[in-house]
């Protein structure tokens, strides 16, 4: 059987939560 | 002596001074003051009163001010944390210390509890979980049945919901987390061990030293 991706691990992916482009000039 | 001050006179509201936001964060005081030219950048992009507003983060996020998604919003509600709908600058730092690759995981896994929390209900429930694989979803334009999505939130919550009572506790979650520290990955900022490389603050900081 297929193992179902973690929700939280694709939550982890949004683009909301990936601060480093504060960073970004 | 006036001439180097004159321009520090003016500091924005929620504005404290970098050593006492450096014993009380993973920072240094070097590594405040850089934060603090990254925060007048944020803070003077749109409304220009040194306090960071919604869409200023959201620019500095999407480079678009008007780009909503839950996860920003919630970012933001956590990083505000006076709760006055705008971020200060003791906020910007003591919420991004967090982020410090050098801070304790058990700070991170307790605010990745707390950003979670979509209602403030003391746990991650079945439905807040829900709305969050929705958003990132519609936030990556998958289209995925209703039964996967059920079925992503059921194993989840198979998984972490150790006393199977439907929600997930803070404890169940420090559990989960330790378990799995890929799901923490998005709460460490590489970026914050050179961030006084990236912002140089060039302003003499006389009381460093004291």
């Amino acid at each position: 059987r297929p193992s179902v991706m973690n929700a939280f691990e694709l939550i982890s992916t949004s683009q909301g939560l990936n601060l480093g482009t504060l960073f970004e000039k | 002596m006036g001439c180097v001050s004159s321009k520090e006179s003016k500091r924005p509201p929620g504005y404290v001074d970098p050593n006492i936001l450096a014993k009380e964060t993973t920072f240094s005081v070097n590594e405040v003051e850089a934060l603090y030219e990254l925060y007048k950048k944020i803070s003077y992009s749109i409304f220009k009163d040194g306090l960071i507003h919604k869409e200023e983060f959201q620019l500095a996020l999407f480079r678009n001010s008007n780009k909503k998604n839950l996860f920003a919003d919630r970012i933001f509600d956590l990083f505000d944390l006076k709760r006055n709908g705008v971020i200060d600058f003791e906020g910007f730092v003591r919420s991004l210390s967090i982020f410090h690759p050098d801070t304790p995981m058990a700070e991170k896994i307790a605010f990745a509890f707390r950003l979670y929390d979509l209602r403030g209900t003391g746990f991650i429930e079945r439905e807040e979980l829900k709305e969050m694989v929705l958003a990132i979803l519609n936030e990556s334009e998958l289209l995925l049945s209703d039964d996967a999505v059920e079925q992503i939130v059921d194993q989840t919550f198979k998984q972490a919901d150790m006393n199977d009572d439907g929600k997930i506790d803070p404890n169940e979650w420090k559990v989960f987390a330790s378990k799995n520290p890929a799901l923490l990955k998005n709460m460490t900022l590489p970026y914050l061990k050179d961030i006084t490389m990236a912002f140089p603050s060039f302003v003499l900081n006389s009381g460093a030293s004291d």
